[in-house]
């Protein structure tokens, strides 16, 4: 464990809680993608499944891993039951067939076994690169945000942006690099740029979240 | 099995 990653998942951590903090104070789940969300319960499940057959690493990766399949979870439960009325599928319009098909290929090309489990996992890290497209285009398609959307999706992309300088100072102090997961946690930490240069321009400093025309 | 160098990470 090195700082990086420690900040990293914490960032993560509060990602969660600002989302479910923001769903359950407005008693709204308007603006949030319900495919991006159901895509990270995905992702979650086909990761940390592992638990149940891996060798154990620490109590502080077996609490996160449950905290985030058990809060991902409450996340669908908040969406569509709870605030059902308040969620909006016409707008949530990206085919999640775009994300699955290539992250399944991706897996079953590139994975350290080709074993269920390990094709399981990589699916799982190519996934989580491309979960939060629906919400992104989602935030296109309406061209705003509330403010507290946006400081979710800053802790989400914080998390993996923190990610980086942690598998470099791994690379250096341990030897390890993983490709599959640095190449996947590049892409995904790119597909931030543009949302990130809005957010430290316009919503830290008092401004509304606004796509340019 | 040859698992990922980072499968403890998160």
């Amino acid at each position: 464990m090195n700082i990086f990653r420690l900040f990293g998942d914490l960032s993560h951590l509060a990602s969660i809680l600002i989302l479910i903090h923001k769903i359950q104070t407005s008693r709204s789940c308007r603006g949030i993608s319900f495919k991006t969300q159901a895509l990270y319960v995905a992702v979650f499940v086909t990761r940390y499944l592992d638990l149940l057959y891996a060798e154990h690493v620490s109590i502080y990766n077996t609490f996160m891993k449950l905290f985030f399949i058990g809060s991902s979870c409450y996340i669908l439960y908040l969406m569509k039951v709870r605030f059902r009325p308040t969620q909006d599928p016409s707008i949530d319009t990206f085919r999640l067939e775009y994300l699955l098909g290539p992250s399944v290929v991706l897996a079953l090309i590139f994975n350290y076994t080709f074993s269920f489990t390990e094709v399981l996992w990589a699916f799982s890290i190519y996934l989580e690169a491309l979960a939060i497209l629906p919400q992104l285009f989602m935030l296109q398609r309406t061209g705003e945000a509330e403010a507290i959307t946006t400081h979710y999706l800053a802790a989400l992309g914080a998390y993996r942006a923190l990610y980086i300088p942690n598998w470099l100072y791994r690379y250096f102090s341990e030897g390890t690099v993983d490709p599959i997961a640095v190449v996947a946690g590049i892409v995904q930490t790119g597909l931030y740029v543009d949302f990130f240069y809005i957010y430290f321009t316009k919503v830290l400093r008092g401004q509304k979240f606004e796509l340019p025309a | 099995n040859k698992r990922s160098p980072t499968h403890d990470e998160l």
